[in-house]
C-alpha cells in the first residue's frame, strides 16, 4: 500500500467513520 | 462537537434567519439580475463589498462575457372568436417580431409528435403547444426547442405553455435555442390557463387568431463576473471545497427562490465557520455564478481557468433547486465516496436531515463532475419550486427564514467536515 501524504497507510472505512465521528 | 455547533448556530443560535435576512436586503435593494442587466452589475458589486465586510478571505471578481438579451416590449391578443389579452413571456434569445408584429391563425399541439402529424396544416399559422407538465427535465424541451420544430414545419412564431405545475395565470420565462439552417421565429411561453382555454376552442373546431407583438432584442456579449470569497485552508490551502450558486437570475420577480437562496446559504456556510472561529485543513471557497441562466456560461469560462488545478477540487456542490424545507444531499461519486458522504450526513441526525440522494443537479457544477470530481447538491422539497420558477412569483414572499436556517445547517455541516477531514473524497 502506498503512503498517503501524511505518512500513514490510507484509512481503512472504519478509520473514516471513526474521524468523522469525531465531528458529531 | 463541530457539527452540533454549526447547527445549533445556524438553526437557534445569533446567526438563525441570517441567510433570509441578508436576502431580503439584497433582492429588494437589487431586483431581478437577467445576465448583461445593469441590476446584474449592481448585484455583483454590492456583493463585493458585502463579503468583505464579512471579513472573507480572498474575496475578488473574476471576469467574464454573458450574453445579453433584453425583452423590449411584448403582448399577445387573441383576436378571433374573442378578444382575449395572453399572458405572455418572451423567451431568452427569441427574436423580435416584425414592427407591425403577427396575426395568424392559432395550431394548437399538445407534442412535438402531434406537431409532425400535422406538419401540413402548420405553414403560417401561430404553433402553440400544450403540453402537459410531466417532469421540468422532461417538459422543458418544448420551452427549449418549440420555436425550431415549429419553423421547421413553416409556422411563423410558437407560443409555448409555462413549463410549470400550478399557475394563477402567471407565464414562465427561460432561455430557448435556435438551430443554425432553420429559419428563427419569434417564440415566447404563455400562461397555462391560457394554452388550455385555445386548446379547448381549437379542440371544438373554433378558429382562433392571435396577434403578437415582441420587442426582443440579442445584444453583444457583456461583461460579467463570478464573485468568490474563501476561508483559506489551514494545512492544504490550494486544496478547494467549493460551495456556489448563482447571482443572476431572469428578468422577473426578484430572483429570490432562483436563485437567491442558493447563493446566499452558500454564503452563510462561509459566514458560519468564519463566525464558529474554524478554520478548515482545506480552502472553504464560495463561488456566486454569473450567465447560470443562459446555460452556466460564467461556470464554464470558470472551468477553463481552473480545470488545470481539478486535482485540487475535492468536492463542488452547487444550490439551485430551491432552499424549501430540506430532505438532504443529492451525491455524485464514486461508490466509496458514497459512503463516506453518506456518514458525514449522519452529522446532521440533530435536525434529521440525513438522506442521500443519486446524483447531484447543478449546471455550474456538470463541468467538474463530468471530469471525475464529486458534485453535490441541496435535495429539498421542490413540490412548489416550479410555481414560482422564472415567473413574477419568484419573490421573497416564496422564501421562508426556518428553512433557510436548515438548508445552511446541511450545506455548512457537509462542506466544513469535507474540507477539514484528513483525506479528500476518493474519486
Amino acid at each position: 500500500k502506498s503512503l498517503s501524504r501524511d505518512g500513514n497507510y490510507p484509512k481503512t472505512f472504519e478509520d473514516i467513520k471513526k474521524e468523522i465521528a469525531g465531528y458529531s | 462537537s463541530i457539527a452540533k455547533a454549526i447547527i445549533d448556530l445556524a438553526v437557534h443560535g445569533k446567526a438563525q434567519n441570517r441567510s433570509y435576512e441578508r436576502l431580503a436586503v439584497f433582492a429588494d435593494t437589487i431586483g431581478p439580475r437577467l445576465s448583461g442587466s445593469k441590476n446584474l452589475d449592481a448585484a455583483i458589486k454590492y456583493m463585493f463589498s458585502a463579503l468583505q465586510e464579512d471579513r472573507l478571505e480572498n474575496v475578488h471578481l473574476e471576469p467574464v462575457k454573458v450574453p445579453h438579451w433584453e425583452r423590449g416590449e411584448e403582448f399577445a391578443v387573441m383576436l378571433e372568436p374573442r378578444n382575449h389579452s395572453i399572458a405572455i413571456l418572451g423567451l431568452g434569445s427569441s427574436i423580435a417580431t416584425p414592427p407591425e408584429g403577427i396575426t395568424a391563425e392559432v395550431l394548437v399541439v399538445t407534442s412535438f409528435d402531434e406537431l409532425h402529424r400535422r406538419a401540413q396544416e402548420a405553414k403560417g399559422k401561430i404553433v402553440v403547444y400544450n403540453q402537459p407538465f410531466i417532469t421540468y427535465s422532461e417538459t422543458v424541451q418544448y420551452r427549449s426547442r418549440g420555436a425550431v420544430e415549429a419553423a421547421k414545419v413553416g409556422a411563423v412564431a410558437s407560443l409555448i405553455r409555462s413549463v410549470a405545475s400550478f399557475s394563477i395565470h402567471s407565464p414562465h420565462t427561460g432561455w430557448q435555442n435556435y438551430q443554425p439552417g432553420v429559419p428563427q421565429i419569434p417564440t415566447a411561453c404563455i400562461s397555462v390557463e391560457d394554452a388550455e382555454m385555445m386548446s379547448r376552442m381549437s379542440l371544438q373546431g373554433t378558429k382562433v387568431v392571435v396577434y403578437l407583438k415582441m420587442g426582443a432584442k440579442t445584444y453583444p456579449d457583456s461583461s460579467s463576473f463570478n464573485t468568490v470569497a474563501e476561508i483559506v485552508g489551514s494545512k492544504y490551502p490550494e486544496q478547494i471545497v467549493l460551495v456556489s450558486g448563482h447571482l443572476d437570475s431572469w428578468d422577473v420577480g426578484q430572483g429570490a427562490m432562483d436563485d437567491g437562496g442558493g447563493a446566499f446559504i452558500s454564503w452563510e456556510a462561509l459566514s458560519l465557520v468564519k463566525d464558529l472561529g474554524l478554520r478548515p485543513k482545506r480552502t472553504l471557497r464560495l463561488v456566486l455564478w454569473t450567465g447560470e441562466e443562459q446555460g452556466g456560461i460564467g461556470a464554464e469560462q470558470y472551468y477553463q481557468l481552473h480545470k488545470k488545478n481539478i486535482s485540487n477540487f475535492d468536492v463542488v456542490m452547487e444550490s439551485d433547486e430551491g432552499t424549501f424545507r430540506p430532505m438532504g444531499l443529492a451525491f455524485t461519486g464514486t461508490d466509496e465516496a458514497r459512503d463516506i458522504v453518506k456518514e458525514i450526513m449522519t452529522l446532521l441526525l440533530p435536525i434529521n436531515i440525513t438522506d442521500i440522494y443519486d446524483t447531484a443537479d447543478g449546471t455550474d457544477i456538470d463541468y467538474w463532475m463530468r471530469d471525475g470530481v464529486p458534485g453535490a447538491s441541496l435535495r429539498d422539497d421542490i413540490s412548489k419550486y416550479f410555481w414560482f420558477h422564472h415567473s413574477h412569483g419568484d419573490t421573497m414572499t416564496v422564501q421562508d427564514p426556518n428553512q433557510m436556517n436548515l438548508c445552511a445547517a446541511v450545506w455548512t455541516v457537509v462542506s466544513y467536515v469535507i474540507a477539514d477531514m484528513k483525506e479528500m473524497l476518493p474519486r
